[in-house]
């Protein structure tokens, strides 16, 4: 109660009206800035203590999860930046849902984003703007942003677990039109990045499954052909062969377009390469994984 | 990165057409490709809206103080000199493109930067500005403002929430109460915005969203105009005995914040109650907390 008392204090003293209109002398507000930043920062303690006897369940057991107050105003994280894992506390204290857009610094990298039911989230990596970086005070090494859109509940909190991945392939996809289409292919990828990570190697059946997919969604759209296009022109070298790719070209006009004949003969080579690297190294195995592009 | 590295290899700049677009199901975002201005706003019942994002300073009134027309901008005074605000040139380039998020980008790597933003699914706009530092080497203090310009026709009648009370209407140069004549034609018609900002007509209504209290008008017709920096070399002669002017490591001041640009039919309910609950959301954000998780795997959590 102490603790919050003293932000009570601070909060008492932000409505006089040179606070409110900031009409004091400078070194008053520096003042008031002192007052303020050392009175959150305390009752910080209060919601670390919460948040951890939720999480942890177990009053015996020493704290897994200290929360930091992070200066999103001017994207900076020091926690988010040095970590390769780090998990995202979001309280709604509204009455209400609300989706909201949550956005964390971090460097640039490959990051996963885990609601707390375990399934992976869409998120998208943003840089920085300049200008931010600019600022005189920031003293931070974040490049750029993690953003996904948290559904809260009323009166909650929701967790979010957040992890640097070390390789990821899903590049080149143009969002710039359809948007629709491409969100439900993103899920898609999303979904499928999913599966791959619970199994240590990745079987055709898999593939195939996906290609199913993706057929679905492109039938839904009248803009691209029925049958859509897969290519393959991942390299091949022997057991350490490094790609295993599959376009799904929207434009029959830009890329090879195989014939169904072509078709089963690109997915018997895919099985042969895939069969192949089950028997090699682990490191070969860490090497297949397929490009999706659109 | 990639859209750039496209944008300048010409055989593939067909690819960019001369008009951008940022969109969601919501609404879609029209930036005119050659001078970098957005033009339109289009919604899915099909009607347009002309939208622009326009920033500008009005340069500081310098006085004496004894009498009121000597009065200097101050602290407790917003008194510009003249009432025609300088345009700040900012051209718009596409941002970030992708699943949560589009966003729009401009910055002219002096005093303002701004990023708009439309994520999926939800119905607003995101203005993410960064004003200063406010350069003075001219030894005149700037009041740096952002302007909604819209083709609403308003006729000169806009709404502020009245210190977070309630939604009052407010008329260029007029009072309820009294018969008014205003020496200060800016300062005069504006008004303390602590949440929102509305102006209207029959088919379009745009509100503004703070995310902390700022000074607030409509003195153009469809434009909304909020107050977002100031940087003063004069005291004004009310109390504070020194000029408003904060520097951070011997550099003025930089001031970030962000404004939610929602909009709806005037005449629609939902919306309304969409766009009051939206208010309490942006001035009530979820508190964010992180955790370094380094002793706690994936499948511990």
């Amino acid at each position: 109660m102490f603790v919050l008392n003293e932000l009570k204090g601070a909060m008492g003293i932000m409505q006089h009206h040179d606070a409110i209109t900031g009409t004091e002398k400078q070194h008053v507000t520096h003042d008031y800035v002192r007052l303020l930043d050392a009175a959150i920062e305390d009752a910080i303690t209060i919601a670390r203590q919460a948040f951890n006897k939720m999480i942890q369940g177990d009053a015996l057991k020493p704290p897994i999860l200290s929360y930091d107050r992070c200066r999103l105003n001017e994207s900076s994280c020091h926690t988010s930046e040095q970590s390769q894992q780090f998990v995202v506390t979001v309280y709604n204290h509204l009455a209400w849902q609300v989706n909201e857009p949550i956005r964390i610094p971090v460097l640039d990298g490959n990051y996963a984003v885990y609601a707390p039911n375990g399934d992976l989230i869409v998120s998208q990596l943003v840089d920085i703007p300049e200008a931010v970086k600019r600022l005189p005070s920031r003293k931070s090494s974040a490049t750029h942003e993690i953003v996904f859109i948290a559904h809260l509940h009323p009166l909650s909190y929701k967790n979010f677990y957040v992890t640097k991945k070390h390789k990821i392939t899903k590049r080149n996809i143009d969002l710039s039109e359809n948007k629709k289409r491409k969100n439900e292919f993103y899920n898609d990828i999303n979904d499928y990045w999913k599966k791959m990570n619970e199994k240590s190697f990745i079987d055709l059946k898999a593939i195939e499954d996906n290609i199913g997919s993706f057929n679905n969604v492109y039938k839904d759209d009248v803009k691209v052909p029925e049958e859509p296009i897969f290519i393959k022109n991942g390299g091949d070298s022997g057991r350490d062969f490094k790609d295993f790719n599959i376009d799904v070209m929207k434009d029959s006009k830009s890329s090879y377009n195989p014939d169904t004949e072509q078709l089963e003969e690109i997915i018997k080579e895919a099985r042969r390469l895939i069969e192949d690297a089950k028997h090699t190294s682990a490191r070969g195995r860490a090497a297949v994984f397929p490009k999706l592009n659109d | 990165d990639e859209m750039r590295m496209l944008a300048d290899d010409p055989g593939v700049v067909d690819h960019f057409p001369e008009t951008l677009f940022v969109q969601n199901k919501h609404m879609k975002l029209e930036v005119n490709g050659t001078s970098g201005q957005i033009i339109l706003i289009s919604q899915p019942d099909g009607t347009d809206i002309k939208y622009n994002i326009k920033f500008y300073y009005y340069p500081a009134c310098v006085g004496d103080n004894w009498i009121a027309e000597r009065r200097s901008s101050g602290a407790y005074i917003f008194r510009p000199n003249g009432t025609n605000p300088t345009e700040v040139p900012t051209s718009y380039v596409k941002g970030a493109s992708g699943p949560v998020v589009d966003e729009l980008r401009s910055d002219n790597n002096d005093s303002v930067a701004n990023t708009v933003r439309v994520y999926k699914d939800l119905n607003f706009i995101e203005n993410d500005w960064v004003v200063g530092p406010i350069d003075i080497s001219d030894d005149v203090g700037k009041e740096f403002i952002v302007r909604y310009i819209t083709d609403i026709v308003n006729n000169g009648e806009f709404y502020t929430d009245s210190n977070g009370r309630q939604m009052l209407k407010r008329k260029l140069f007029q009072r309820p109460q009294w018969n008014v004549s205003l020496a200060e034609p800016v300062s005069g018609n504006y008004y303390p915005v602590v949440n929102k900002i509305t102006i209207e007509d029959d088919k379009a209504k745009i509100a503004v969203l703070t995310d902390r209290s700022e000074g607030g008008s409509a003195l153009t017709e469809g434009q909304v105009e909020l107050m977002l920096h100031r940087r003063l070399l004069h005291d004004d002669a009310f109390g504070v005995g020194e000029a408003l002017n904060e520097t951070e490591y011997g550099k003025g001041m930089v001031v970030r914040g962000r404004h939610r640009i929602f909009l709806s039919k005037p005449d629609s309910k939902s919306s309304h109650i969409e766009e009051k609950k939206l208010v309490l959301q942006f001035d009530l954000q979820p508190q964010v907390f992180i955790s370094d998780a380094k002793d706690l795997s994936l499948n511990d959590w």
